[in-house]
């Protein structure tokens, strides 16, 4: 039996928000250690990787290796009847049909309970092996976001350009040009602003804002993004949570 | 112009 609890639904809510544009049928694979999913959206050049870890319930139980197999777009229909400070529990059976979704209200006697029937979901599961990345950049997740938002008015594409400590991200259009220079930075009052590169080798890689636009929907997680890099690989762009992580490896574009 | 890869290029599908 899977027995989830949340401290706050706002958690489930933001992660459920971050990935339901870009996969839809999803498996949940609830272990002992806590809550997996791997997914791989239609066009197969951006995959999610979730892992929630038991440590961000506050109350978490699960005997055997259970799999929710989840409409996310019913999902997050049904998330979103909480409010964000409730305790939201997830409930299932060992062989279950349905999830439970239980929210309770801190400040009343106030209990509402969702079922959501579960779906046989038969996705592909791709092998990650661990990678040696040229560079790795930590900047704010906010950050990130606008560069996307702004140079997507721009173009299709987004050039990422590593050299020494310098991080420039670049887009071309039709109507013309733009660029945004990232250096490293210290803010020791607020270290979330800070910006860390280090790099193994320079970096010419080029990626489709469609996708990047659908992986900044994870920047209300963190504080911080962290993104690998190496040349002619996937990226991958991890955003922490307060236990495990939400990772997006996106498909570079190449030249003919 | 480039062209985007698929994933299945890099990850083998299990």
């Amino acid at each position: 039996m899977l027995e989830g609890k949340f401290d706050e639904a706002s958690l489930l809510k933001k992660i459920i928000d971050a990935i339901k544009d870009c996969v839809q049928l999803c498996n949940f694979n609830c272990t002992e250690k806590g809550i997996t999913l791997q997914a791989v959206d239609d066009s197969r050049v951006l995959l999610v990787s979730l892992l929630i870890g038991e440590e961000a319930f506050t109350d978490y139980r699960c005997d055997r290796n259970i799999t929710l197999g989840v409409d996310l777009s019913s999902f997050s229909k049904m998330i979103k009847c909480g409010n964000n400070e409730d305790f939201l529990t997830l409930i299932a059976e060992d062989s279950p049909d349905t999830v439970l979704v239980v929210f309770e209200d801190k400040n009343r006697e106030r209990i509402s309970e969702y079922s959501l029937k579960l779906m046989d979901i038969d996705n592909e599961f791709l092998k990650i092996d661990d990678m040696d990345y040229d560079s790795v950049i930590t900047m704010p997740a906010g950050e990130f976001a606008k560069i996307v938002r702004d140079l997507k008015n721009l173009s299709e594409s987004l050039g990422i350009l590593v050299t020494k400590d310098t991080v420039k991200f670049l887009s071309e259009g039709d109507i013309g040009s733009g660029s945004v220079v990232v250096k490293p930075f210290t803010d020791l009052e607020k270290p979330e602003n800070s910006v860390k590169v280090s790099l193994k080798k320079p970096v010419n890689l080029t990626f489709g804002l469609k996708y990047l636009s659908d992986i900044i929907k994870a920047t209300n997680l963190a504080e911080s993004v962290t993104i690998k890099i190496a040349d002619k690989v996937p990226a991958l762009f991890e955003y922490k949570l307060p236990s495990g992580y939400l990772r997006f490896y996106l498909a570079p574009k190449f030249d003919e | 112009t480039p062209i985007q890869n698929d994933l299945t290029e890099f990850f083998q599908i299990i």
